[in-house]
């Protein structure tokens, strides 16, 4: 049993139950800024862990950070523990976060994904969605990043259950969508909805289930680039910005389109690098380089929300 | 457990919306069990799709004869998978 932040590898992949154990231990060790709070189960009945980084006050602007929605891409959960640790320990030392802090909370669930991810832990390193199985259907799973209430069902899903961006029998059909939106609605404040994903080197913010730009388009292309050069300025990896549909391909269902529709200003996702020979087989000698940029393109995004509050 | 032996990871490079259109085409073809890790979109984007052992013939020559500009970004996708295995127990040692 791995104990303790100071002993955990954040340079390597760990089982579901040690990035659980992670997570206790940083709330554990920066009690006075970090809670977890469980907002639901997933399918299989497994624990959805959040941690809260708030320095108290009652109901103030939030940021949302989630990574893992797609269960195979490993390197943006590890990612996730590590910013986790960042910003516990960078509390009280690095003069952003500290001012950040004083003025709003942040909420990161490191696995969006649980079911998934133990699936890939265990029977199939490949498997990319939830583990629900529908009534009288073939095959196992939806694609959680279809499966959202925006342009669902439309282009770029498929109603076919066996393919692997299979948008289910309907929208937050999936448990482990419908705690996340059920958590933002309670919460009702959320300004900044962040995903990670990987990989492919993109920063993208709405929309994909349509071809047209969001009213603030302007803004987020804008802070799009400045998170995009963040990144850059460590190690040069260069990510291109822009819409989901005009990046990649017109993408139904998807979590920041339903963020941004539901009047959350900052929405991003982030498809974090790939050493050109890997994919989302990243190795674990990537984790740290891959979670050091990301986090300062976040901090990039976080700032201006900071700042920009509305 | 899934395995994964003989698997191969192409990196295929679209020059322009043709052929595209083919590789999204052959994304459709479901008896070849390839899994797009990205989907055919535009000429700028590569396509990366894992091909099971007995398709990688078949997809080989119609990407060969339909001039679509490929390299092989895993050879064997299994022995990634074991390294990555032994990674992880190294590391929980």
């Amino acid at each position: 049993r791995e104990r303790g932040s100071n002993t955990f590898n954040y340079g390597a992949y760990h089982s579901l139950a040690a990035i659980y154990e992670e997570l206790d231990n940083i709330a554990q060790e920066h009690s006075s800024i970090v809670s977890k709070l469980k907002i639901g189960e997933s399918y299989e009945k497994r624990p959805l862990y959040v941690l809260k980084f708030s320095t108290g006050g009652t109901n103030r602007p939030a940021i949302w950070i989630d990574a893992g929605i797609h269960s195979r891409e490993w390197v943006t959960q590890a990612s996730a523990v590590w910013i986790a640790n960042k910003i516990a320990s960078d509390y009280g030392s690095d003069p952003s976060i500290t001012s950040l802090l004083k003025k709003m909370d942040i909420f990161l669930l490191a696995v969006t994904n649980p079911d998934g991810y133990e699936f890939t832990q265990t029977k199939n390193r490949m498997w990319r969605k939830t583990r629900s199985k529908i009534q009288g259907s073939l095959c196992v799973g939806v694609d959680p990043n279809r499966n959202w209430d925006a342009g669902f069902g439309g282009p770029g899903a498929s109603n076919n259950p066996c393919s692997d961006s299979y948008h289910g029998p309907n929208a937050n059909s999936e448990v482990e969508v419908k705690s996340i939106v059920d958590f933002i609605k309670n919460h009702g404040n959320t300004v900044a909805f962040l995903t990670l994903h990987s990989y492919s080197q993109l920063l993208m913010y709405p929309y994909g289930y349509k071809c047209t730009k969001p009213a603030d388009y302007a803004e987020l292309d804008t802070l799009g680039r400045a998170a995009a050069s963040s990144v850059r300025s460590l190690y040069g990896t260069a990510y291109k910005v822009g819409s989901i549909c005009s990046t990649i391909y017109q993408a139904s269902g998807g979590s920041i389109d339903w963020s941004y529709d539901y009047g959350i200003k900052y929405s991003f996702a982030f498809e974090l690098r790939d050493t050109g020979s890997y994919g989302f087989l990243l190795p674990a000698s990537q984790i740290i380089p891959t979670a050091e940029e990301t986090w300062l393109g976040l901090k990039t995004i976080m700032e201006h929300v900071r700042d920009n509050t509305y | 457990l899934e395995t994964f032996v003989g698997h191969q990871v192409l990196r295929i490079k679209a020059s322009n919306e043709e052929q595209i259109k083919q590789l999204q085409l052959l994304e459709a073809l479901e008896h070849l069990q390839l899994d797009f890790w990205l989907n055919p979109s535009t000429p700028a984007l590569p396509v990366d799709v894992r091909i099971p052992f007995n398709s990688l013939q078949a997809v080989k020559v119609f990407l060969e004869s339909n001039n679509i500009e490929y390299s092989i970004l895993i050879e064997d996708l299994q022995v990634v998978l074991d390294e990555e295995k032994q990674d992880m127990a190294r590391s929980q040692q």
